[in-house]
């Protein structure tokens, strides 16, 4: 494992755990998109389909077990802690998910390696992931209510999506017969819809502001 | 080919 794609894991791994954090102390997750939430407890499910038969190292089946756990940690709070779903902002957050799931899922079926159940679902999950933070982009542009955490969970997750790529670069040019284009167009488009938040994200941190998306 | 190289990763 190369340090881009350790950095990569780590920043996923804190992103999900400030998240996890922030609604665990303050019992709220306002500005936190359910519906983004449980896409990403789906593409858990779907992608790691193969912790239990493929065994590669106690490192991935550890971090496997973690984002499944935590991802569906969320849901959970979100939708059944008598507190903290009193907090949720249901009417802003509108989005369907069926918009995104039902495409991917059609893309998985035509775009895949091999036509199995597994390599299916396990190609959903990546166009899924691709896109899964829409919802929660939509939240913050229709409530612009941003706190430090929410910024922060989206700008570790963005983190996270750059550093995989130089991992792709690097291992391309270390590893033989590294060529992968599923996950790397996947991966590619990902990155690209933290752009535009990033940005707004820089200004308001270089001009020590609080974070405020145009309308 | 991608087995065993792709899905070493998370």
């Amino acid at each position: 494992m190369n340090i881009f794609r350790f950095a990569g894991d780590m920043t996923h791994l804190a992103s999900v755990l400030v998240l996890l954090l922030k609604i665990h102390t303050i019992k709220s997750c306002a500005g936190v998109s359910l519906k983004t939430q449980e896409l990403y407890a789906i593409v858990f499910a779907t992608r790691y389909l193969d912790i239990f038969t493929d065994f590669i190292s106690l490192y991935n089946t550890f971090m496997k077990l973690v984002f499944l756990g935590s991802s569906f940690s969320i849901v959970w709070y979100m939708r059944s802690h008598k507190i903290v779903r009193r907090s949720y902002d249901k009417d802003q957050d509108t989005f369907r998910h069926y918009f995104l799931i039902v495409p991917c899922l059609l893309l998985a079926m035509i775009i895949n390696e091999k036509f199995t159940f597994r390599e299916v679902l396990w190609t959903f999950s990546l166009f899924l992931e691709a896109v899964a933070i829409l919802p929660q982009l939509v939240l913050l542009q229709r409530t612009r209510n941003i706190d430090n955490l929410t910024g922060q969970y989206i700008f570790l997750l963005g983190a996270y999506r750059a550093f995989y790529i130089f991992n792709w670069i690097y291992r391309y040019f270390t590893e033989p017969h590294y060529v992968h284009w599923i996950p790397w167009i996947a991966g590619l488009l990902q990155t690209l819809l933290y752009g535009d938040f990033f940005y707004y994200y820089f200004h308001s941190w270089k001009n020590n502001k609080k974070l405020q998306l145009p309308a | 080919a991608r087995s065993g190289v792709t899905k070493d990763e998370l």
